[in-house]
């Protein structure tokens, strides 16, 4: 598959940020995102969605996510995200 | 899915649509409204919920039609992307409102590439505003992805896992609720009925179908802001803003649902105060119909209403008082709808209408506040709180209500060709083919 542009991959983050498949960036530290909380948010948007769980921000990912939608989160805020803050 | 976000711990909930969509050329407000009312009857069917919409700020559930940033946390984007949202019952300040993108082009009954159907995504939306939330079950309306439209709102059954998922929230829905009845008394009119038949142009006007412009009536009501003229098997509707909705009548066993097939006429209709369902009088029967569905238990004898077993000429609810008027012969009753229970000192002569003839065959109440009251083919103006008939009546019921010219009557009886001819017999070509078309636009 052909590889992601950069824009592709802010605008699959800032997607998944949206919809709580990722928490929001540190506000302090502006801590990007690590490759394997990255892949397992793209995972759990895909399971959700009816997608095979490739991992990746593959074309039919890709459309699911230009699809028409409600604006409300698919899933409360990550179950770490708020364990940590917690802590 | 995500566990739901509480609950409403009230059960009659009201709403108010308090910006429309600018682009209104698409969907008329009555429609709006309309497809509003059904998309949280869907929720209100299989629950213990009520909804009833309200006119002031004070509403449970606020609709909004707006785009952008709206200040609520969930800037909207312009055609496509998100397109709408709501509010959980533990929002503080927003529990239950429902916010749509008016940068979308919102439809209804358009096919699926053209739009967004506007009554889907309002029942998703009503989900979430009585506590549902997202959830990646592939039948399910609480999907978060717009899944186009899902048929006519008068038909539309919920998927079962959203029932589920609302009984866990609010039990089923028995049929009588526990609660004590709401005060509507400020509430605004529940919308215009969805009149969505089958497609018309497939069934032909049946041969025996009345002339508007040459016949009386049996019955006539003000029912959710439009008028209905009841004629033998057939009625014609006009919009609130007094359009014949079709030249043609349409079939009352076909729209409104549950009447015994062999009734061939009915003696009179009204809308009931309060919780406006609509009663229909035949003999000493009645019938109480929710929206355009007989309920269940009808029809009743018409004494639980106090009236002589000798049936209804006219019933109407007199703007002044709320207090329903039944007319038979020359007497009039007052019935306390909001009590159930008939007013004492009743019967009374019907003269005390001065200049309303006895022998009515109905009346009714009209958006300009004023009492109408139909016999043969004219009808009498009552204004206000009178009891005096206004100067100038009785009036032709066709010409000023149902687009009948002078002495016109274009009967309806069809040729096998497809041409109407006039009542004495004369052969003209239907209104189509010299390009002459009565067209009336409704919501």
């Amino acid at each position: 598959a052909p590889s992601l542009t950069a824009e592709q991959i802010n605008m699959g983050v800032d997607w998944l940020t949206k919809f709580g498949y990722l928490p929001p960036p540190d506000p302090v530290t502006g801590q990007l995102q690590t490759k394997e909380a990255l892949t397992k948010a793209i995972k759990a948007m895909q399971k959700y969605g009816g997608l095979e769980e490739t991992g990746v921000l593959d074309e039919k990912t890709l459309v699911l996510m230009k699809t028409p939608r409600c604006s409300l989160p698919d899933v409360a805020e990550p179950e770490s995200h708020s364990g940590r803050r917690r802590r | 899915s995500v566990p739901s976000q509480t609950k409403w711990s009230k059960r009659h909930l009201s709403w108010r649509i308090r910006t429309f969509p600018k682009e209104s050329h698409l969907l008329g407000r009555d429609t709006v409204r309309a497809l509003m009312y059904y998309a949280l009857k869907v929720w209100s069917d299989v629950s213990p919920l009520n909804f009833h919409e309200v006119a002031g700020s004070e509403a449970d559930i606020q609709i909004d039609f707006t785009k952008a940033d709206h200040n609520d946390g969930y800037p909207f984007d312009g055609p496509g992307g998100t397109v709408a949202h709501a509010f959980f019952p533990s929002d503080r300040f927003t529990a239950g409102d429902a916010h749509f993108d008016d940068d979308e082009a919102w439809t209804f009954r358009s096919p699926d590439a053209h739009g967004m159907d506007l009554f889907a995504v309002a029942v998703h939306e009503f989900g979430h505003a009585i506590g549902l939330a997202h959830t990646s079950a592939i039948e399910s309306i609480m999907r978060p992805y717009y899944q186009g439209p899902v048929g006519d709102p008068l038909k539309y059954s919920l998927p079962y896992e959203d029932k589920v998922r609302v009984w866990q929230l609010y039990g089923v829905r028995d049929s009588v609720s526990h609660t004590e009845r709401p005060d509507t008394s400020r509430s605004a009119d529940p919308p215009v009925l969805l009149d969505l038949p089958e497609n018309r142009s497939t069934v032909p006007p049946a041969r025996d179908a009345p002339d508007r412009c040459s016949t009386h009536f049996d019955a006539v009501a003000q029912i959710r802001g439009e008028a209905f003229f009841f004629k033998g098997k057939y009625f014609w509707r006009l919009t609130r803003e007094k359009h014949l909705v079709s030249l043609r009548p349409a079939q009352i066993h076909r729209f409104w649902r549950g009447l015994p097939a062999n009734l061939d006429s009915v003696d009179a209709v009204y809308e009931r105060p309060g919780d406006h369902k609509i009663v229909f009088f035949k003999g000493l029967k009645y019938w109480v119909f929710k929206d355009n569905n007989v309920e269940e238990g009808y029809p009743r004898p018409i004494g639980d209403f106090g009236l002589p077993l000798e049936g209804v000429d006219g019933a109407f609810v007199w703007l002044h008082n709320e207090k329903t008027y039944f007319f038979k012969g020359s007497q009039y009753w007052r019935y306390d709808d909001h009590l159930r229970r008939m007013d004492l000192g009743y019967p009374k002569d019907s003269m005390l209408w001065k200049g309303v003839p006895p022998q009515l065959d109905d009346a009714m109440r009209w958006s300009d506040g004023a009492s109408y009251f139909f016999k043969g083919k004219e009808y009498w103006r009552v204004v206000g709180s009178d009891m005096e008939v206004e100067s100038g009546y009785p009036r032709p019921i066709s010409k000023d209500w149902l687009l009948c010219a002078d002495m016109q009557s274009d009967s309806p009886a069809l040729e096998a060709n497809g041409t109407e001819t006039r009542s004495h017999g004369q052969r003209h070509a239907s209104h189509a083919e010299n390009n002459y078309e009565v067209c009336s636009c409704t919501s």
